[in-house]
């Protein structure tokens, strides 16, 4: 299907680390 | 967590000595909610750009100017903000439309957008989000209540569309009202 987001989810990954 | 679509983030830097197009620069494109994050805190805010820049976001393969192909019949929702707003509302505007461009927020009616601009200029700076075609007006409404909602606008504000056609010929009219 096609992917939505919310902008609680998106919110949530903007101070996560990166993942290497 | 990858997106529904790839995005291209774009500059605009305004020099009277050259062509338009040749002052609008192509940063980056991403497709995931982590590469999004690690572009945006990587760019100045839109507050702290010099007047006559712009930033767009659009996806990939459609240029964020009226004469694409997949603009031309489109027009925009615009959001005018006076001076005093630069610093208080233009950033936390500009991140909620990129929000609900990059999380597909329009839902089925998300593949009616093109893009988003955000214009800073000294006499007031605006927001636009854009679509590809400005006579289906069902597509255009829901964008438009979605979008209106989405910043937090108060139901007394009142946001307008033009289509890029109009525009084009400096005509200011507003062909819906949310």
């Amino acid at each position: 299907g096609k992917k939505q987001y919310d902008r609680e989810f998106l919110l949530d990954f903007q101070f996560m680390p990166a993942c290497i | 967590h990858s997106l529904e679509n790839r995005w291209a983030l774009w500059f605009f830097k305004n020099d009277s000595s050259q062509a338009w197009q040749d002052n609008l620069h192509l940063i980056i494109k991403f497709d995931t909610v982590e590469d999004f994050w690690a572009v945006y805190g990587h760019i100045q805010l839109a507050s702290k750009l010099s007047s006559g820049c712009d930033y767009a976001l659009f996806k990939d393969g459609i240029r964020p100017m009226w004469e694409d192909s997949r603009n031309k019949r489109g027009g925009r929702w615009l959001v005018s903000l006076a001076k005093h707003q630069r610093h208080s509302k233009l950033d936390r505007l500009w991140l909620e439309t990129l929000l609900c461009l990059i999380g597909e927020s329009f839902e089925e009616h998300s593949q009616e957008v093109c893009g988003a601009v955000v214009n800073i200029r000294t006499k007031g700076d605006k927001i636009s989000v854009w679509t590809r075609e400005a006579e289906n007006q069902a597509s255009v409404l829901h964008i438009g209540h979605v979008y209106k909602q989405h910043l937090g606008l108060s139901t007394k504000a009142i946001i307008g569309y033009q289509a890029h056609a109009d525009t084009a010929t400096k005509s200011t009219r507003n062909k819906f009202v949310v």
